[in-house]
């Protein structure tokens, strides 16, 4: 799986979708039934929750469109692109968009709903027999009121079960009209039509006033799609009229003739050739369900998976008994978690490949293991060790030790591998490892007991196994549980005028470079002296990142230098390659 | 033997999609879903030859990685699927 750059996700765990407009090609309450049912693949999965609105501005605004339909990025007619949604953020970012150039089912057909009749809205069962004859798509025979309609059991005759199709003479939806029927014929512009029409509109939809005169009363809705009309063309919304002659051909079934695509389609008159009406023939059609779970990945934060197999997989294939792929479980854990029964949330239960001979830095490879628990001496979470075999990182939901919501750090730094974020007493660590979840907030004073709360900048001598910590004026050295200091920096050679260390970079064997304000100076650790030839000035060395950064460390090759919530990340040949939010990027927030 | 059919192809009014060359499917769809002419970080515009966006349009869709347009990626690159951009712009 494949995150966003950056890993953008939502900040919040209850996200907020609206459906802005429906397709005609399926009832209104298929497809809130398909988006309800989408959203909740990934709600099983992680500790989201997802809230419909049915005004104002949600995190999610899913709608349909065909072609230009108001972004950059417009559809290209029936098949090729589906569909497309934006990662999390604002505005535009979150939305889902769907092609309505496309023939949205279930996956296997027409999906018709029907109303009315005595079936209570069952779905229409194709094929179904009516008086001795087998029918494939709803029917107004047996009917004077040109309604269509179908059996919802195999057999009309024995179990006279039946309802009424989709049809412009039974409602509308959307518009202004409170679902009504169209009334035909109806006055648009002076001109009477006696069909749906796309007259007025530079979006293709169709369709009809539910009054005799929309110049008058202004009343209007969209014509539901039937199962029998055409898709796209020049004649959406009408029936294949068979036979129909096609250059000089007469044909009594949809063809691909004329066409390099191999696309089935029909005229809706009796001649192609005389009135140029066309349209694609209705086919299996494409999941509505499975194009928004996958769509929806994206608004949650996914990119596309190279997984053949799984959801977020580019293309589109449909299955029958979906269930989302490991890869997917995996890529939605990493951003949100997991939730267990207790309402404890499992952080970034991410099963990774690490040798373990390599480096912490190093590739992942081979083998499989999960996020080591945390130590019970060092966590401040009630929880107790889980199954060792699938042991999993937890974290308390306590928004005031949430280390997301915070602005800044007192200090970031790395020690025994791990990136450490410290403040105000309490510190969280981030494993190095590709995937590595966040865990804490683990207590300063449990962990080294003589530091203050507040830690200015820290950092390890990995050859004397030494921990430096600074506060103040005051610095101190960890060796295991023994501790020295506090001691004055001043012995360190670092002037009086100085109020604190602010960022500690390792520069080779027994070298460290110590921040303060626009200056830094060169320790030499085992002689815990300074060296000559400092202070230098920090810009003359360090271009183009902020004079007054409060924490500088070295992470994974990169110097970051850090204020307020970004950071400058420099390269080894100091050149500022990234600029980015510590929340994001290094929290994973 | 019978004779080979003669397919006329015409130009329906209203299809958005134009009829098109192999080649330029397959160059809209590098560029569509940005396997070529990604525009680096630094802001330079980096043309990527259209071998090598092919093997990684082949390597990302599980496809052998020939570096050209054969049946299969051309079959790939005509499926239906999702409009954001494989490789991030």
């Amino acid at each position: 799986y494949k995150t966003f750059d950056g890993d953008l996700k939502w900040d919040n765990r209850d996200v907020t979708y609206r459906i802005i407009n429906y397709t005609p090609d399926m009832d209104i309450s298929l497809i809130d039934d398909a988006f309800a049912r989408a959203f909740k693949v990934w709600s099983d999965v992680t500790p989201l929750t997802f809230t419909r609105l049915f005004d104002g501005t949600a995190d999610i605004m899913i709608s349909f469109g065909k072609a230009d339909h108001g972004d950059p990025y417009p559809f290209d007619g029936k098949d090729g692109l589906l569909a497309h949604a934006y990662p999390p953020g604002e505005g535009v970012q979150g939305d889902a968009h769907f092609d309505d150039d496309e023939y949205w089912t279930l996956g296997t057909g027409p999906a018709v709903k029907t109303s009315y009749g005595n079936a209570e809205g069952a779905m229409c069962h194709f094929p179904f027999t009516f008086e001795g004859k087998a029918y494939t798509t709803c029917t107004t025979s047996g009917r004077t009121d040109n309604l269509p309609w179908c059996a919802t059991t195999a057999d009309y005759s024995s179990d006279k079960k039946y309802g009424f199709c989709p049809s412009e003479l039974l409602y509308t939806f959307d518009g202004n009209a409170d679902g009504a029927k169209c009334v035909f014929p109806f006055v648009f512009l002076g001109q009477e039509y006696d069909s749906c029409t796309t007259e007025g509109r530079n979006d293709g939809y169709r369709w009809c006033a539910t009054t005799s005169n929309f110049d008058n009363d202004k009343k209007y809705g969209f014509c539901p799609s039937r199962d029998t009309s055409v898709i796209g063309g020049n004649a959406e919304g009408e029936p294949c009229h068979f036979p129909f002659v096609f250059l000089g051909k007469e044909y009594d079934s949809c063809t691909s003739e004329g066409r390099g695509d191999g696309k089935l389609w029909c005229s809706t008159t009796n001649s192609y050739d005389d009135d140029n009406k066309w349209g694609f023939c209705p086919d299996q059609g494409y999941s509505l369900f499975l194009v928004a779970a996958h769509e929806f990945g994206h608004a949650l934060g996914l990119d596309h998976s190279n997984i053949r197999e799984a959801l977020m997989y580019p293309m589109y294939s449909y299955v029958k008994d979906f269930s989302l792929h490991e890869d997917d479980i995996e890529g939605i854990q990493y951003l949100y978690g997991e939730v267990m029964k207790n309402g404890v949330i499992i952080q970034n239960r991410i099963k990774m490949r690490k040798c373990p001979l390599l480096n912490p830095f190093s590739q992942p490879t081979l083998f499989s293991f999960f996020r080591k628990q945390n130590n019970t001496d060092e966590t401040d979470s009630p929880d107790g060790p889980t199954d060792p075999t699938t042991t999993a990182t937890t974290r308390p939901v306590d928004p005031t030790k949430d280390a997301c919501k915070l602005t800044n750090f007192d200090t970031i730094t790395v020690i025994d591998g791990e990136l450490h974020f410290f403040k105000d007493g309490h510190y969280w660590k981030m494993s190095s490892e590709r995937n590595g979840g966040l865990q804490g907030p683990f207590s300063i004073s449990q962990k080294w007991p003589a530091l203050p709360a507040v830690i200015d900048s820290a950092f390890e001598n990995i050859l004397a196994r030494k921990l430096y910590f600074f506060s103040g004026t005051r610095f101190w050295v960890y060796t295991g549980k023994s501790v020295l200091g506090p001691r004055s920096i001043e012995k360190l050679g670092l002037p009086n005028s100085i109020q604190k260390v602010e960022g500690a970079l390792q520069r080779g064997k027994g070298k460290v470079l110590l921040f303060s304000g626009e200056n830094y100076w060169r320790l030499d650790v085992k002689a815990q002296k300074i060296d000559k030839g400092y202070p230098r000035y920090t810009d003359a060395v360090f271009g183009g990142v902020p004079s007054d950064a409060h924490d500088v460390f070295q992470y994974k090759a990169h110097i970051y230098f850090c204020r307020d919530r970004f950071y400058w990340r420099m390269n080894s040949r100091r050149q500022v390659d990234r600029v980015g939010y510590v929340k994001y990027d290094l929290l994973k927030c | 033997w019978s004779a080979p059919l003669k397919s006329v192809f015409v130009t329906f009014p209203g299809d958005i999609m134009k009829n098109m060359t192999d080649t330029e499917l397959a160059e809209g769809y590098l560029k569509k879903f940005g396997y070529i002419n990604t525009l680096k970080r630094s802001g330079f515009q980096s043309m990527v030859s259209t071998s090598k966006a092919l093997k990684r349009m082949q390597r990302q869709m599980g496809l052998e990685e020939t570096g050209e347009m054969d049946k299969s990626t051309l079959d790939a690159m005509k499926r239906p699927r999702c409009g954001v951009p494989d490789v991030a712009n």
